[in-house]
């Protein structure tokens, strides 16, 4: 729907001849008023609509119908180059534990991920199971179990105990001796402004050295999403992104942008509650969807 | 002397920028700078006119309509009102997942008691993982009755049942959870249409973060299109937020704020103050 707004506004710009400056500046505004629109931050989104007019303006567009065309798979392909243009799956290894952390702030889908997740990966052939070092949100740990009582994956919580490196460190320790490959590590939420739990996070990566910490990102996320993101990186060393919420209206700029401010590849998108709503990210259609 | 087509717009382009990077989402800030021109164009001013104040002035004045659009609600005077009547006031919850109105919740019921108002909990959302234990201890740490019922149970009964318990025991206030829903998910908005036809809230409150881009707009416009919104709540103000979605939410729902969210403890509810935004927003 968002991107219809665009596709009219590109066809009315550039129905005549060659587009004049006054046509182009229109494109421009209506470029970047639909990637504002999808959330894309602000910066990122004057970055590509520059490159957009450099570009088509470079190999001079085409006539007609096709200089739309043309148009329409630049600011894909710009908007993609961000992503990277290839998949990336999530690495397990094929002979020793792969243990994983999600971390995110508040109410991102965190403990709703790190179950879909466990089906995910044991789907796979492995033997998974979860910790959760959160001790603060009231239910933390219940909820998690709940969750992974359907596909029957053990889950390891400790809520009364105040510190979360002990539980984290007593949780791994337990599943690598049960024998368990593959071993999921949910964290409490927390936000760029609680030096604390940016602290706590640290001492948590730093003790269990994860094999990959995934950010989960709420797909709403609007403008926030960006700066949010660079402070999770700048104090851990952010693996990859899970999108979450993307079956609400949302088109996932907000996202797409704490992965630029990241540097990392988004691996998998969330599309529902349900515990089978997880699928591996294709930039493609993700774009595609973000510009309609 | 009038401002110039020109001036206005370049004004007006500067302005779109600073509200797009105070986190106004695009719809909120065309409106925005739609009034701003409008009043800017009626202007006359003189050779010793200071205009950047003038500039700032009616800023301040559209950005005042929007966050100030009809009578702000005054929780305690509306509670004070229901137990003249002898009826438990009753306050729905709503809006998208993980936004914080289950906090929220154990929040307002500290901030009742705190007033020397009791409250009762309604278990509301029978669906998700987890959540009839959540607020059941949020119920145990504040020493508030939680109704509830088994997952699975259908959340308009456990409603109707905190408000029988609530008229039989004299408690001052319910207050009904519901669980998460996308605005766009049609069945997941008539189940709540149905929470609100069987308890008749006397308030509804939409929950949002702060932190929800554009799709803010959907989300008022379509709880308060299929519900009713009364008021707002906002939370994870405390995430370094630029207050952007205030404007957005109020715009759209065209309904006061009437709490901030400000942190992951009890104490952290604030009454809506428009002066915070303002100061936030203007340069
Ligand atoms: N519609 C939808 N809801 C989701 C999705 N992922 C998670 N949720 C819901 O979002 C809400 C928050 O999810 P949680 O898993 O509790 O989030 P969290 O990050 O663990 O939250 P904290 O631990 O409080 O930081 C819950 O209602 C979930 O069911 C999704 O992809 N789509
Ligand atoms: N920092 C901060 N965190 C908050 C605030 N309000 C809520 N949270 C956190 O956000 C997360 C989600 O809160 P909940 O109360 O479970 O949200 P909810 O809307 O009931 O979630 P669902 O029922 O799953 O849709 C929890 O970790 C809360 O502690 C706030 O104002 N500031
Ligand atoms: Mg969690
Ligand atoms: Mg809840």
């Amino acid at each position: 729907k968002l991107g219809s707004a665009l596709n009219t506004a590109i066809s009315k710009i550039l129905r005549g001849g060659p587009p004049d400056k006054e046509q182009i500046r229109e494109l421009k505004n209506a470029m970047l008023k639909a990637l504002l629109e999808a959330d894309v931050q602000f910066d990122l989104a004057a970055e590509v609509v520059n490159e957009v007019e450099r570009k088509s303006m470079d190999k001079g567009l085409p006539d007609g119908l096709s200089r739309k065309k043309s148009v329409l798979s630049i600011i894909h392909d710009e908007l993609s180059k961000f992503l990277g243009t290839r998949v990336y799956p999530l690495t397990l290894h094929p002979d020793r534990p792969t243990l994983i952390m999600l971390v995110g702030i508040q109410g991102s889908g965190k403990t709703t991920t790190a179950a879909k997740l466990a089906k995910y990966i044991q789907k796979r052939g492995k033997k998974v199971a979860v910790v959760t070092v959160d001790n603060f949100r009231p239910g933390a740990y219940e909820q998690l179990q709940q969750l992974c009582s359907s596909i029957k994956v053990p889950v390891y919580g400790d809520p009364e105990n105040k510190n979360a490196v002990k539980i984290a460190t007593d949780g791994v320790k337990k599943f690598l001796d049960e024998k368990y490959n593959t071993i999921i590590i949910d964290t409490a939420g927390r936000h760029k402004e609680e030096k604390a739990l940016l602290k706590e996070m640290k001492e948590l990566t730093d003790k269990i050295k994860p094999d990959e910490i995934i950010l989960v990102v709420d797909g709403n996320l609007g403008q926030a999403a960006h700066d949010q993101a660079s402070a999770f990186a700048e104090v851990t060393k952010v693996g990859s992104v899970i999108v979450t919420k993307m079956d609400g209206s949302a088109k996932g700029g907000g996202s797409l942008s704490a992965a630029v401010a990241a540097n990392v590849p988004i691996k998998f998108l969330a599309d529902g509650e349900d515990i089978d709503s997880l699928e591996e990210f294709n930039p493609t259609s993700f774009v595609g969807r973000l510009i309609g | 002397t009038d401002f110039s087509i020109k001036s206005i717009a370049k004004v007006n382009k500067e302005l779109k920028d600073i509200l797009i990077k105070n986190e106004v989402a695009v719809k909120t800030t065309d409106e925005i700078c739609k009034r701003f021109a409008k009043k800017l164009s009626k202007i006359e001013y003189t050779r010793f006119s200071n205009t950047r104040s003038i500039v700032l002035t009616t800023l301040r004045e559209v950005l005042l309509e929007i966050l100030t659009p009809s009578q702000s609600i005054d929780l305690i005077e509306l509670v004070k009102i229901a137990k003249e009547r002898k009826n438990p006031l009753v306050i729905a919850f709503f809006g998208v997942n993980g936004v914080g109105k289950t906090l929220s919740i154990a929040k307002i019921g500290k901030y009742l008691m705190d007033n020397g108002y009791s409250s009762v909990f309604a278990a509301g959302d029978t669906f998700r993982a987890g959540s009839i234990q959540q607020l059941q201890k949020h119920g145990d740490n504040l020493n508030i009755r939680v109704i509830a019922q088994n997952y699975g149970s259908d959340a308009a009964a456990v409603a109707y049942d905190a408000i029988n318990h609530a008229t039989s025991k004299g408690i001052d206030v319910v207050l009904i959870d519901t669980a998460g829903r996308m605005e766009t998910n049609s069945n997941l908005m008539a189940e709540l249409q149905k929470i609100c036809k069987v308890s008749e809230p006397d308030l509804k409150f939409f929950v949002g973060d702060a932190l929800t881009g554009n799709a803010l707009i959907s989300q008022a416009k379509l709880f308060n299109q299929k519900i009713g919104i009364d008021a707002s709540i906002l939370n994870k103000i405390d995430a370094d937020v630029k207050g952007g979605a205030a404007v957005s939410v109020t715009h759209i729902s065209e309904k006061p704020i009437i709490f901030l969210g400000v942190g992951q403890n009890y104490e952290d509810l604030e009454s809506f103050s428009v002066e915070m935004i303002l100061d936030n927003i203007l340069p």
